[in-house]
This record gives C-alpha cells, sequence and structure tokens, in this order.
C-alpha cells in the first residue's frame, strides 16, 4: 500500500459519498445519470466477488463493503426514493448503457489475466468502470444541468484518478514484478473520459454562472 | 499466493 493508492481509495470513497448526500441533503437527482450509477454499482459487485474467498486485509474488506453500498444506495435513492426519483432526468438520460456492459463482457471473455470466473468478472469490472461515466457525460452535454453534480463530486472523482495512476507509476518503479497493464491501460482511458466529462462540466459551469448573473 | 499477483488494488 501506499500514500497515493490509500488518497486514491478515499477520494475515490468521498466523491460516492458526496454524490450520496447532495441526493439525499435535496431530495433531488436532476442532472445525475441513474445509468452511470448502476454502472458503478454493478463494477463494484463485479470487482469483489473475492471479498468472501481472498482476504487481503481489514482495510480492503471493509472498503469493498463501503463502496458495494453506498454505490447501491445511490442507485436505491435514484429507483425508490419517491422524492428523489421524481426529479431524475427520465427522458434525457437515455443512453442506451446495457451495450456499454455487453461489450465491456465480450472483450472480458476475450482480454484478460487467466480464464476463471473470478479474472474474467474482475476485468470485466475494470472496463466497465473506464466506460461507466459516459452516461453521465451524455446527459450532461444535453441537459447542461450542473446542479447535484458538485464541485466536491467532480473534484474528488478527478482526485481518484490523478491519485491511482500516481499510484501505477510509483508500483512500476518500485515493485520488481509490477504488470497490471489491464488496470493500467483501462485507467488511462477512464480517464480521458473523465477528462472529456470535466470539460463539459467546465463549460456547463460557466454558462450556469453567466445565466446565474445578477440581472 | 504473494500480494503482487492478488488483486489488492481496489
Amino acid at each position: 500500500m501506499n500514500a497515493f493508492r490509500l488518497a486514491g481509495d478515499i477520494t475515490h470513497l468521498i466523491s460516492i459519498l458526496v454524490l450520496l448526500l447532495k441526493i439525499y441533503a435535496t431530495k433531488s437527482c436532476s442532472g445525475i445519470s441513474l445509468k452511470t450509477q448502476e454502472l458503478y454499482a454493478v463494477v463494484f459487485l463485479a470487482r469483489y466477488l473475492d471479498l468472501f474467498t481472498d482476504f487481503i486485509s481489514v482495510y480492503n474488506s471493509v472498503m469493498k463493503v463501503v463502496f458495494i453500498l453506498s454505490s447501491v444506495a445511490i442507485v436505491w435513492c435514484m429507483r425508490r426514493h419517491r422524492a428523489v426519483k421524481r426529479s431524475y432526468d427520465k427522458e434525457l438520460d437515455t443512453f442506451r448503457h446495457y451495450y456499454l456492459v455487453g461489450a465491456c463482457f465480450v472483450f472480458a471473455l476475450l482480454v484478460h489475466e487467466k480464464f476463471t470466473f473470478q479474472e474474467v468478472f474482475w476485468a470485466f469490472s475494470i472496463y466497465l468502470e473506464a466506460v461507466a461515466i459516459i452516461p453521465q457525460l451524455v446527459l450532461l452535454q444535453r441537459s447542461g444541468n450542473v446542479d447535484n453534480l458538485t464541485g466536491q463530486y467532480v473534484f474528488f472523482l478527478g482526485a481518484y484518478r490523478a491519485l491511482y495512476i500516481l499510484n501505477w507509476i510509483y508500483r512500476y518503479f518500485t515493485e520488481a514484478k509490477f504488470s497490471r497493464w489491464i488496470a493500467c491501460i483501462s485507467g488511462l482511458v477512464q480517464t480521458a473520459l473523465y477528462a472529456d466529462f470535466f470539460y463539459y462540466y467546465f463549460l456547463s459551469w460557466k454558462n450556469n454562472a453567466k445565466l446565474n448573473l445578477p440581472a | 499466493a504473494n500480494a503482487d499477483s492478488q488483486k489488492d488494488e481496489l
């Protein structure tokens, strides 16, 4: 465990908790893509299948449970909570995310470290996490609505990406046999898509700021 | 298995 990865895990968790709190506190999820949140929940469920089989550390196990619970809580809030689900942009959040799930699963069947149930699902979760932000990116391009995408959420999500890349660079130079090409390459694609999201987020935020200028 | 090969990253 190195400081970059610990900080990356923590900023990742904070980004999820910030979003959950924002939705729960304002009882609104307008501008949030339910599809992206569903993909994130699937990512954690598919990746942490080893929760009960491989014990790595208390930290590792606790964080896996917290990631699963918090990501499922966001999906539950957006689908079940009466007040929240009324504010869901159902007619705008229309990206066919099932195609992303299917494509990532097929790709995981082709490219993985070992052809075992857990390894294929692990690779699937890595690929899916990389593309999971696409429905949110499309929704943001359509709606320009950043009401619930707080700056903190975007900041912590970006910090998570940057710190994980630093973690891989650090591990590459300090560990003899560090070979996580699947996670590294997929992580770079994920970061590039995040950068695209950030670009549209910044534009929307600037436009909203202009719109809200005192008349 | 040693930690590296295990999936020790979240």
